[in-house]
């Protein structure tokens, strides 16, 4: 990985104490075609060279550990004050339900990720209305009624209904009336560049007033991940993000791309596509993941 | 790109930017790169030779493309399977295929070959009505192999042209799932000889590099005879295909440019070439 190819560039060196200009760019050169490989965005990637720069300098090669070892170290501290302190907590209206609002692009995992949150407020005796308000997908619907008979939980049924915004409204009055813990919305999957769907989106989210927002989005998802972050936080506001499909091998740099472009924390992560696959972010598991 | 007047130290690095944004790659941006160096592409505007070393790197392969099977015999159906990671768009692409294919007269058939996600069996349904089609179909938790066996006698009997198998999402780290896909390749080639006879690997184009190691895992996998690339209506480019296209050798068959039944169409590498720095 990253550590290996470290110590090539400074196997060759014959000087000792600190890390001179010519290394310290052999070794920001080594990281940042390690972050590009993992997907980590190119701008997002550049400001992060820039940052670390002051770290690298500073490195002594007398020291105890290994030049190689103390970078990689430097790297990922740095990765982790990025992407935040521990995995933030799931929002908790102070009272009355708690709603939360799953947004993102066709296919990343929201029906499946609402699912699992429904059965992991489930485990802790909370009682879920699940609001399916997709009414675009085939079959989204019944997808969602029956990943809530799997969690536990109650569907809002929205069976016949045409309007995703009127959904929302019937779904939070119910889950008020009947005294829910957390009613839980699944939206159609969207391209943020279509401005309808993404007007219709600040619509649900306005009858909705969620207490939480979170971009569900795919691990491997690519250089895009700056304007998906970007787009969506601006149009509806988010307040974390889901990063799905970590069961595969994607390196993941999305996660680094998301956390600086919208500033909101990774709250939890997808690891399965049962509905007991559902994990908080841990930063540091995160940064050695990306740095490979 | 297009800014960009000549190619030196400074404006390398902002061709080099462009390359990235597009989900690029570092091999293949370091081959792009390299090629600008030995002064290929032709002689005109840096964007100019950049987006024709692009599209020689597709057209010219580094290895040459697994050869497709003969078609089925005469009367047979011709066994499509539509496979690759969760939520790449494998069933809207097997509902877009099946109206091009009727479109140019084809009988065509689905199997819902995904027995395990909730509402899978049900969304391929909507698919077969829209288009009119018959569907073999199991209950969740059925034995895949099952619906491919009863799919491809029912395709038999009722003289279907074409048979569409949509398979459950896997990741390609999940060795029991590859192995059940692997296996449902064999129980359709032990029924019909030669099937099946497409293998379509569904790309998701907002997926960054973990896409070429989809290729080569499916690809190592099943011996994939073609690709599909999903999702270019968004702002992603998909420029990874590049890489994945030059390594595998695999062709492009469709694009996916949108959730409508019509929103399937040819693949054309120039014009995906072009499209990469808009
Ligand atoms: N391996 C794995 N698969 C997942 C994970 N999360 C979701 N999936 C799968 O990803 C696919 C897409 O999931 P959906 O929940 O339908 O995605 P969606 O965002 O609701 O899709 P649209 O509503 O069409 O936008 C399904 O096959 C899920 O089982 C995960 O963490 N790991
Ligand atoms: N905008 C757009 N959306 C697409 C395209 N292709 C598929 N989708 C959407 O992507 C989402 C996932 O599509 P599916 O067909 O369910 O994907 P899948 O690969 O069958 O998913 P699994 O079976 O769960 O693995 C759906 O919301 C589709 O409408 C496309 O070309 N453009
Ligand atoms: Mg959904
Ligand atoms: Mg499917």
């Amino acid at each position: 990985g990253l550590r290996d190819r470290l110590t090539g560039i400074f196997r060759d060196i014959r000087s000792r104490g600190v890390l001179g200009e010519r290394e310290v760019d052999a070794a920001l050169r080594e990281i940042r075609l390690a972050l590009l490989e993992a997907d980590v965005n190119f701008k997002v990637a550049k400001d992060f060279i820039a940052r670390i720069r002051g770290d690298i300098i500073g490195i002594d090669q007398a020291a105890h550990l290994d030049p190689s070892q103390q970078v990689v170290k430097a790297v990922q501290a740095a990765l982790v004050e990025l992407m935040g302190g521990r995995g933030a907590e799931l929002e908790k209206a102070s009272s009355g339900v708690t709603t939360v609002m799953l947004v993102g692009l066709q296919g990343s995992g929201k029906t499946t990720s609402a699912g699992k949150l429904a059965l992991r407020l489930r485990k802790r005796g909370l009682r879920v209305l699940l609001a399916p308000a997709d009414v675009a997908r085939p079959a989204a619907i019944l997808q969602l009624k029956r990943l809530a008979e799997l969690a536990g939980a109650d569907a809002f049924d929205s069976e016949g209904m045409k309007d995703p915004v009127a959904i929302v409204r019937s779904a939070v009055e119910r889950a008020k009336r009947e005294h829910y813990d957390y009613c839980i919305v699944d939206t159609a999957g969207r391209m943020q560049v279509d401005e309808a769907l993404m007007d219709e989106l600040r619509l649900m989210k306005e009858a909705a007033l969620p207490h939480e927002v979170l971009l569900v989005a795919d691990a491997m998802t690519g250089q895009e991940a700056v304007n998906l972050g970007e787009a969506f936080g601006e149009a509806v506001g988010l307040t974390g993000v889901m990063l799905t499909k970590m069961d595969g091998d994607a390196r993941g740099g999305a996660a680094v791309s998301l956390r600086a472009v919208t500033g909101v924390p990774i709250k939890l992560v997808g690891v399965g596509e049962k509905l007991d696959a559902l994990e908080e972010f841990h930063p540091e598991r995160m940064a050695s993941r990306i740095l490979g | 790109l297009s800014g960009i007047s000549r190619i030196d130290p400074e404006s390398i690095g902002d061709i080099e930017e462009a390359l990235y944004m597009a989900d690029i790659g570092p091999v293949t941006v370091e081959a792009v790169l390299e090629a600008l160096r030995r002064g290929e592409g032709g002689g005109e505007s840096p964007a100019v030779r950049v987006r024709a070393i692009l599209l020689s790197l597709m057209e010219h392969p580094a290895q040459s493309p697994p050869v497709k099977g003969q078609g089925p015999p005469e009367g047979e159906p011709e066994v499509i399977f539509l496979v690759g990671v969760n939520g790449a768009g494998k069933t809207t692409t097997a509902g877009k295929l099946a109206s091009r294919l009727a479109s140019e007269g084809r009988k065509v058939m689905f199997a819902a070959a995904d027995t395990f996600r909730a509402a899978a069996g049900e969304q391929v349904e909507v698919w077969a009505e829209r288009n009119g089609c018959h569907i073999v179909r199991h209950q969740e938790g059925a034995d895949p192999g099952a619906v491919v066996f009863d799919a491809i006698a029912s395709a038999r009997a009722r003289g279907a042209d074409v048979l569409l198998v949509d398979t459950a999402g896997r990741l390609h780290t999940k060795k029991n799932l590859m192995a059940e896909l692997i296996k449902l390749c064999r129980v359709a080639g032990r029924q019909l000889p030669g099937a099946p006879h497409e293998i379509l690997l569904v790309l998701d184009a907002t997926s960054g590099q973990n896409a070429l190691a989809q290729v080569r895992e499916f690809g190592s996998a099943l011996g994939v005879t073609g690709l599909v690339v999903t999702k270019l209506d968004g702002s992603a480019k998909g420029g990874v295909l590049i890489g994945a296209v030059h390594e595998s050798g695999l062709p492009v068959r469709w694009i996916g440019v949108g959730e409508g039944i019509d929103d399937l169409i040819p693949f054309d590498a120039k014009a995906f070439t072009d499209a990469l720095f808009e």
